[in-house]
């Protein structure tokens, strides 16, 4: 049997927003430890890695580990069938073929529950090493999502450089170029307007503005984003979600041909 | 510049 029942909705309907832009259909793996989402966008260029603990949700059950694979386009439908404020409580009997959610509105007047069927899919976990990164840049969620759009106007591809100075992030086109560079600044008052570098070694990587757009689709999940930096290694951009877990994407460099 | 697949930096588990 599995049970989980989260507060508020809202919140696993942002995640969903966040990552149907890259997956078409994702498996998660539900444990006594929590919810766990790992699969890569269909050209295999970024991860999706999801990480949701059992007890950040108000009522976790998992009697025996549960891989369930979901059609993202028709987990979407359901949740649109959700009210902003609502309760969701999703259930699965061990071995079931389909999951149901039910929403509850905060008034407790109006339930309803939608049965969806479960997909097999054959999916591969890739196993992340731990890195030492070069750098790690934490700033508002919005400001990344906002330089990201602007400069994706100039080019297929942005430099993110770093230095002890601040985080430089450039676009070069047909048009024109493009430039913004953010200093460090710490607002003591407001920790989430802050921009903080910690850096090793100075590093700039180039990455494609598709996935990058992609990513920020998960701005509404975070005040913040980290945006942790290596060379050769992949770009690994954190959503931290409040009290219930992570979401990270991760981005392959491009590289010189 | 090229762009390698994710697949090439993380090991199958």
């Amino acid at each position: 049997m599995f049970e989980a029942r989260l507060v508020n909705s809202s919140t696993f309907r942002k995640v969903l927003d966040a990552i149907k832009d890259l997956l078409n259909e994702a498996s998660f793996d539900c444990s006594e430890n929590g919810i766990q989402l790992q699969a890569m966008d269909s050209s295999h260029v970024s991860l999706v890695s999801l990480n949701l603990k059992s007890d950040g949700f108000d009522k976790f059950r998992c009697d025996r580990n549960l891989t369930m694979g979901m059609n993202l386009t028709s987990l979407g439908k359901v949740f649109k069938c959700s009210g902003a404020d609502d309760t969701v409580t999703m259930k699965a009997q061990d071995y079931a073929d389909t999951v149901t959610f039910m929403f509850e509105s905060k008034k407790q007047d109006k339930i309803s529950d939608y049965e969806m069927k479960l997909m097999n899919l054959d999916q591969e976990h890739l196993g992340i090493p731990d890195t030492e990164f070069s750098c790690i840049i934490k700033m508002p969620s919005i400001e990344f999502a906002r330089i990201i759009r602007d400069l994706s106007q100039f080019g297929e591809s942005i430099v993110i450089s770093c230095t002890k100075e601040g985080v430089k992030f450039s676009a070069q086109g047909d048009i024109g170029t493009g430039n913004v560079k953010l200093a460090q600044t710490h607002n003591f008052d407001k920790e989430e307007e802050s921009v903080t570098i910690d850096l090793q070694e100075p590093v700039a990587l180039t990455f494609a503005c598709q996935y990058l757009n992609s990513f920020t689709k998960a701005t509404p999940l975070s005040n913040q984003v980290k945006l942790s930096m290596c060379e050769n290694v992949p770009l690994v951009v954190e959503y931290q979600i409040p009290e219930l877990g992570h979401l990270r994407f991760y981005l392959a460099p491009k590289i010189e041909e | 510049m090229a762009q390698p697949s994710i697949a090439c930096y993380f090991n199958n588990r």
